[in-house]
C-alpha cells in the first residue's frame, strides 16, 4: 500500500 | 500601470492549458523583473511555479508591484478568444479590480479587448531552495508524455528510476506490468530529440500518475522537459518557454506505507 506525501512536507512556507 | 506585450500571444494560450486543469485559482505576481505565478494543487501534492521574465516581452512596463488574483477557469475562456497568430498584451491599473486583456491580429485589422474581474486570495507561498539533483534526465516532451499516457493504463502511479544504463518508467496493475526503458541517445543530430542524463547517484521513486498527466499538458510549450530527482526532495518537472522564461512542477513521491 502506497501513501501519497504532500508537498508542505517538503518546503515550507515563505 | 501594468502592461506587458507579447507578440507570440499563443504562449499565453498554451501556459492556460498547462495550469488550468492543475490549479483552479492563482496569483500572477508582476514585477520589474516579470511575471511569476506560484500555486499549489488542492491536496498539495504538486505546486507550479511560472517564471517570465520582462526581457522575455516585446513590451513590459511595471510601475508597482501587483498581485492579480485570477479564476483560471475564466482566464482560460478569454485567452480561448485569442487567435494562434495574435498579439496579446496584459494590462491593468495600479491596485487594480480588474485586469484587461488586448489580442490583436497579425495585420492589426481585429483588435478585442475582454476585461475580467479580480480575486482578492489568500494562498499559501512556498520556499522552494535551490537543490543539487541526484539525477537529470532531459528528453522530448512529446515522448514522456507518451509514456504518462501509455503507463497511466496499467496503474496510479509510474515508478521512475535513473541510473547510468538509462531511465525507466514504470507501471504495474490489475492488468499486468509495463516498462519503457530510454537509453542516453549516443548520437544526436538534433538536440531537442535528445535523451541525456546527469547522474550523481541512481535513484528510483513513485509518483501519481494523475499528476504527471497535469504536468504533460504543458508539453505544446516546450521540445524538451527536464525530469530532476533527488533523495528527500519533489520531483520537478521543468519545461523551457522560448527565451521568455519556464514552468516548473513539483509533485511530491508516493511512499509506502
Amino acid at each position: 500500500k502506497q501513501g501519497q506525501r504532500r508537498l508542505d512536507s517538503f518546503f515550507t512556507a515563505a | 500601470m501594468f502592461e506587458a506585450r507579447l507578440a507570440k500571444g499563443a504562449i499565453f494560450k498554451k501556459i492556460l492549458e498547462a495550469v488550468k486543469d492543475l490549479l483552479t485559482e492563482a496569483s500572477w505576481d508582476c514585477g520589474d523583473m516579470g511575471i511569476t505565478l506560484q500555486a499549489m494543487d488542492n491536496a498539495h501534492v504538486s505546486l507550479v511555479s511560472l517564471n517570465l521574465r520582462s526581457d522575455g516581452f516585446d513590451k513590459y512596463r511595471c510601475d508597482r508591484n501587483l498581485t492579480m488574483g485570477m479564476n483560471l477557469g475564466s482566464m482560460s475562456k478569454i485567452l480561448k478568444c485569442a487567435g494562434n497568430d495574435d498579439i496579446v498584451t496584459i494590462r491593468a491599473q495600479d491596485n487594480p479590480d480588474t485586469v484587461t486583456f488586448v489580442f490583436e491580429s497579425e495585420n492589426g485589422e481585429k483588435q478585442s479587448d475582454y476585461e475580467m474581474k479580480l480575486m482578492s486570495l489568500d494562498l499559501e507561498h512556498l520556499q522552494i531552495p535551490e537543490t543539487e539533483y541526484a539525477c537529470v534526465v532531459k528528453m522530448p516532451a512529446g515522448e514522456f508524455a507518451r509514456i504518462c499516457r501509455d503507463l497511466s493504463q496499467f496503474g496510479d502511479s509510474i515508478v521512475i528510476s535513473c541510473s547510468k544504463q538509462g531511465v525507466k518508467f514504470s507501471a504495474s496493475g490489475d492488468i499486468g506490468s509495463a516498462n519503457v526503458k530510454l537509453a542516453q541517445s549516443s548520437n544526436v543530430d538534433k538536440e531537442e530529440e535528445a535523451v541525456t542524463i546527469e547522474m550523481q547517484e541512481p535513484v528510483s521513486f513513485t509518483y501519481a500518475c494523475r499528476y504527471l498527466n497535469f504536468f504533460t499538458k504543458a508539453t505544446p510549450l516546450s521540445a524538451q522537459v527536464k525530469l530532476s530527482m533527488s533523495p528527500e526532495y519533489p520531483l520537478m518537472v521543468e519545461y523551457a518557454i522560448d527565451d521568455i522564461g519556464q514552468i516548473r512542477y513539483f509533485l511530491a513521491p508516493k511512499i509506502e506505507d
